[in-house]
């Protein structure tokens, strides 16, 4: 628990369905840990 | 969805108050030990979440459980303020959520699961075609992160189980522990039970990181006094450990600060936050010193006790012991030694008296963290005199990392002194969180 972490903030594609159909986007995300 | 536990019955809802003027929170990064309190940050205002659509009607017959895009609007502790996408500035179906609960997912998520977004009925004529307004409206915004909730659900866990045996200090008499059992976990609060209790007694109530409880062994290799079984006494004695034994590995370590050389002697005089009545801080004594710092005080004011039953035991780099003096520059209140007035008590002419000498300032922990504590917050606080009561509360006074925290609706003679870091105090909907009952300011009734 003491150890450091840094977390990114990480673009990533988004899969998004309405009911006219489906479509992608770029979102933003946190990401991993270091 | 969580079902609603009948512990939880006559919880108290922050919700009518979330949105008075002035309210503010403490933020959940500010309480180390609460559920992603590490990932906090990465939360904020603007972003956007998919959320249960309930501004629907005929169309959910089709799709009975629709789903809709929203955007936090505010954060207070765990709660936020979400706004359903498309409805601009139009504040009418705002509604507040619990972050944590499993009603809100990361935007993506309907879709993994084969869901269409269905618009609020208030909108639904608004576009003809949704897909142009939310591809606008989302491309580059923030979302959770897709593992939210695995994050969420590790966090919650608990290192310890019920049925482990440890050591606890004795309600009943503060000086010693007991070996005792824990009967339930509730948001990582262990319920215990003392191995001799009666029936009717409630046990004992403190969060898993508290400095009250201690590995099986401990007092053995502390010199603390020791209240257990025989086959306890004996197994400790040969080092025989059982599987239902809580072990060091599991147990917060306090950090070491002493200077080597250094060290708190018997007679050595300070100020304590006085175990027994954590609104008072009072003139104390150091009246045994343990091993690996560990240290006996005594408070000077309690009546005379030959029988040390009203010692207790502080670590030496505890943040609720304080060098004599640090009442006075602080302008608090001191509690003076029995028989003393505070109008007139000085510590140098009681120092005389007693032929005692102050315990050095350097023995202390001088560590102040960037708690970001303001006075004025708002939180959720266990009653440390009744530990299995959460209440709403109010951070009334900041010094360095020591906080006052005053139970709304109460006097400030219930009020507890509390470390910036005590694992005894929760940001506003924890509770909710983990299931645990909130007990809401008290009220008086006015009879005309």
């Amino acid at each position: 628990a003491s150890e450091t972490k840094t977390r990114k903030w990480e673009q990533k594609q988004v899969q998004i369905k309405t009911l006219e159909g489906e479509f992608s986007v770029t979102m933003w995300a946190s990401g991993t840990d270091d | 969805r969580r079902k609603r536990t009948a512990e939880m019955e006559g919880s108290y809802d922050w919700t009518p108050q979330l949105i008075e003027h002035g309210f503010c929170a403490a933020p959940v990064s500010c309480f180390k030990h609460a559920p992603i309190s590490e990932i906090w940050d990465d939360i904020t205002v603007g972003m956007k979440v998919e959320v249960e659509n309930t501004d629907c009607d005929e169309v959910c017959e089709a799709f009975p459980d629709s789903f809709w895009v929203a955007t936090v609007l505010r954060i207070s502790g765990y709660r936020a303020l979400l706004r359903y996408e498309g409805f601009g500035h139009n504040a009418e179906k705002d509604f507040w959520v619990s972050l944590c609960s499993n009603d809100i997912h990361p935007v993506g998520w309907c879709a993994t699961i084969g869901k269409p977004l269905i618009p609020p009925n208030t909108i639904a004529n608004k576009y003809k075609d949704w897909k142009d307004f939310l591809k606008r409206r989302l491309t580059g915004a923030r979302t959770l992160p897709t593992d939210f909730y695995n994050k969420v659900n590790d966090s919650m866990k608990s290192r310890f189980r019920c049925g482990l045996q440890l050591e606890v200090v004795d309600k009943n008499r503060i000086s010693q522990v007991k070996v005792a059992t824990i009967q339930k976990i509730l948001g990582k609060r262990l319920h215990v039970r003392y191995y001799d209790s009666p029936p009717d007694d409630n046990g004992f109530w403190c969060h898993e990181d508290s400095p009250l409880i201690h590995p099986v062994g401990w007092s053995r290799k502390i010199g603390q006094t020791l209240d257990a079984y025989p086959d306890y006494l004996e197994r400790m004695s040969k080092k025989q450990y059982s599987e239902d034994d809580a072990t060091e590995d599991i147990f917060i370590v306090p950090k070491n600060h002493t200077i080597p050389g250094f060290k708190f002697q018997e007679g050595m005089k300070l100020e304590a936050i006085d175990p027994l009545n954590l609104s008072a801080i009072c003139a104390a004594t150091v009246m045994r010193v343990l091993r690996k710092e560990f240290i006996m005080i005594r408070i000077d004011s309690y009546d005379e006790d030959a029988s040390g039953a009203d010692w207790f035991c502080y670590h030496s780099c505890s943040p609720c012991i304080f060098p004599i003096g640090f009442c006075a520059q602080h302008g608090l209140p001191l509690t003076p030694p029995k028989g003393y007035d505070p109008t007139t008590f000085t510590w140098d002419s009681y120092l005389t008296e007693t032929n005692t000498i102050p315990a050095p300032i350097h023995l202390f922990n001088p560590e102040v963290p960037q708690h970001g504590f303001i006075e004025g917050m708002r939180l959720e606080a266990a009653d440390l005199m009744d530990p299995r009561l959460v209440c709403v509360a109010t951070i009334t006074r900041v010094i360095g990392r020591l906080l006052r925290v005053h139970f709304d609706g109460w006097e400030d003679e219930y009020d507890q002194w509390l470390d910036c870091q005590s694992p005894d105090i929760y940001p506003v909907g924890w509770c909710d969180l983990v299931d645990h009952k909130l007990e809401g300011p008290r009220v008086i009734n006015k009879t005309t």
